[in-house]
């Protein structure tokens, strides 16, 4: 007589979570843009059994963006989802593995990112700030003149922008905007690139600087503008465009 | 009749009651929230 089949692979089990722990690293390492993503939930794990020690499993992943950048070295572990007031972002992922001889590989992926609702924040917290598209007149000035500010203020290496992570803004009961966003060092001094910008390119893959920038500029009640900036330094295998967007 | 004798002996089993501290196993999917839900 035929065995019975194996009981279907529940989402918690540990096979799912450890193939779903896979698929996340494997999104966020092939990632180059916006946050890296944790796992929320398990939404759903199918197998195909393929021969001895040999299947495919389809999951479907329901993921929460971090506060940590794609180019920020520290472990996904070490990363804080970004909470409810902060306007999430959610990620859906199909993936596709294989596990032979007890070792994953993915196969496929595909994901899709959507802010939660406008009204689910304001449902729930009135007063937070919503994000605001990228480019939005507002948060491109303020991304301009935080960049600038800092590089004035830094006499070490030129920084340019790579990319706008997010933006916030909000009008009551302050009148604010907040910007994060990405930076590379060129190999230019900030005086260097006052004289000639077009001469500063990004360094070489094998010195470049990555770093992220917060800025905070609030017009009412009084006024305040707040930048902050910090450098990864080196990472490996990853590459920017060099005619990224410069904000000067 | 057998059968309403048959059907009857089948409900009465299915009224014996769990054990105690029994805890019946969640279901297989979607698995638990981690974090929220948006």
């Amino acid at each position: 007589a035929p065995t019975a089949p194996p009981p279907p692979l529940g989402c918690d089990d540990p096979e799912s979570e450890a193939a779903a722990e896979f698929a996340v690293n494997y999104i966020n390492g092939h990632s180059h843009h916006g946050y890296k993503f944790a796992l929320n939930r398990i939404e759903q794990v199918r197998v195909l059994p393929q021969g001895p020690n040999n299947e495919i499993l389809f999951l479907e992943l329901d993921l929460l963006e971090t506060t940590c950048h794609i180019l920020n070295p520290i472990p996904l572990a070490n990363c804080s989802v970004r909470i409810f007031e902060e306007h999430a972002v959610e990620g859906d992922c199909d993936v596709k593995l294989q596990k032979l001889n007890g070792q994953f590989s993915v196969l496929a992926s595909k994901c899709h990112s959507h802010a939660d609702s406008a009204e689910d924040v304001r449902e729930r917290c009135p007063d937070c700030p919503l994000l605001a598209k990228l480019n939005d007149t507002d948060v491109l000035a303020t991304v301009s003149s935080a960049l600038n500010d800092y590089n004035s203020k830094t006499p070490d290496a030129y920084l340019r922008l790579l990319e706008i992570g997010r933006a916030v803004k909000q009008y009551h009961p302050v009148r604010m905007v907040s910007v994060e966003f990405a930076v590379a060092a060129t190999n230019c001094t900030s005086q260097q690139a006052k004289d000639n910008l077009g001469a500063c390119q990004l360094l070489p893959e094998d010195q470049s600087n990555f770093g992220f920038c917060t800025a905070t500029v609030v017009t009412e009640p009084s006024q305040d503008f707040t930048v902050k900036c910090q450098l990864y330094g080196h990472q490996p295998g990853v590459t920017y465009p060099h005619s990224g967007q410069d904000t000067s | 009749s057998v059968a309403k004798r048959a059907a009857a002996e089948v409900a009465q089993h299915d009224k014996v009651p769990r054990p105690v501290g029994f805890v019946p196993p969640p279901p297989p999917c979607p698995g638990k929230i981690r974090h929220f839900k948006i």
